[in-house]
């Protein structure tokens, strides 16, 4: 009888979740050559005490989670990317030089409580 | 949102959102590397983005610099001594205090119109303009260019290196053209038509590979080619 329940809540616990970047929604198609979209993860979700070491996270996390609970203007620990990736963008500037350089940060891998 | 915008397009080395008046087409080495640098991130070798295999150079940031000679030296400012003379002029305000220049690299195409206007295989001179001056200073390169080829690659990096360091220095080049075994371009006249064909058939860009040794610290230190 507890299943449904703890699925329920399970649903609501830090994970990733996909997301696709168009830069067309963005209105920067103009200048981005190259790519026009790429697949990232956002980061959602709670993150309860008594499961934080399920979800990668730091020890960092543990102690501000601790703190919160003695000082409650101290946040709890929030569910947040643990992981990045580059991609490579090919684009115009505003001289119409062309540049291709990769950017750090801008694929969410994996995400944890932090 | 604006402010979010404005804050990432920072993060990107852009100040604002760019509005290119015109899109020049993209080169395909360029855009080889760029598929390469998709499958290294899929595959998580990371340390490929500091290098340029295609180029043989380590480095992590590619520009295509275009020419902006017509801007900067306009024709009611300074007169062209020459029919087959054109200032070529590349703005590398962007490059920062961060990256180590590796490759310096300026393409010529030559359209037909080029060799059409002439009548003849071409010989390329570029001269570095080191003082304001209608004159140039400083020969660079003299090649013969023959009717068939129309792409011309000269290396630039140590040019370049001195215009980052002391941006006034960057005064541009002089590119000029002449019929092949001619010394002296001002003996022959050109009808008017025949010098403005030429100089809309020439494209230069400048290639510039950079290294910024924050993002690839494994780099800093690559070993020197042998001489």
């Amino acid at each position: 009888a507890t299943l449904p329940t703890m699925e329920s809540a399970s649903r609501h616990l830090c994970r990733r979740h996909q997301m696709v970047i168009n830069f067309e929604d963005l209105g920067w198609h103009k200048w981005i050559i190259a790519p026009k979209e790429f697949r990232t993860n956002y980061c959602k979700g709670d993150c309860p005490f008594s499961l934080m070491s399920f979800f990668n996270s730091s020890n960092y996390a543990f102690l501000q989670t601790l703190m919160n609970s003695r000082t409650p203007e101290i946040p709890k620990a929030t569910c947040i990317p643990t992981k990045l990736s580059p991609i490579s963008m090919l684009y115009y500037d505003s001289d119409g030089n062309i540049i291709l350089q990769h950017h750090e940060g801008m694929v969410v891998d994996e995400c944890g409580c932090g | 949102p604006q402010l979010e915008e404005a804050s990432l397009l920072h993060f990107m080395g852009l100040n604002k959102v760019p509005s290119p008046r015109i899109a020049q087409p993209v080169p395909s080495i360029l855009m080889k590397i760029f598929q390469e640098r998709q499958k290294a991130v899929a595959t998580g070798h990371y340390r490929k983005l500091c290098y340029v295999k295609e180029f043989g150079v380590p480095g992590n940031l590619i520009r295509l610099f275009q020419d902006q000679g017509a801007l900067f030296y306009p024709k009611e400012v300074v007169q062209v001594p020459s029919c087959t003379q054109k200032f070529l002029f590349f703005n590398l305000s962007v490059i920062t205090q961060d990256e180590q220049l590796m490759m310096a690299k300026l393409d010529l195409r030559l359209g037909l119109n080029a060799y059409n206007a002439l009548q003849e295989d071409l010989e390329v001179v570029v001269s570095l303009i080191q003082r304001r001056a209608p004159q140039p200073d400083q020969k660079l390169l003299l090649r013969y260019l023959p009717r068939s080829q129309g792409i011309l690659h000269v290396d630039l990096l140590d040019v370049v290196k001195e215009w980052n360091s002391n941006p006034q220095s960057n005064l541009g080049l002089v590119l000029e053209l002449l019929p092949k075994g001619e010394n002296n371009s001002t003996v022959t006249i050109y009808p008017q038509e025949t010098c403005d064909n030429w100089r809309q058939s020439i494209r230069a860009s400048l290639m510039v590979v950079t290294l910024n040794i924050k993002e690839c610290p494994r780099f800093s230190h690559f070993p020197r080619k042998r001489r």
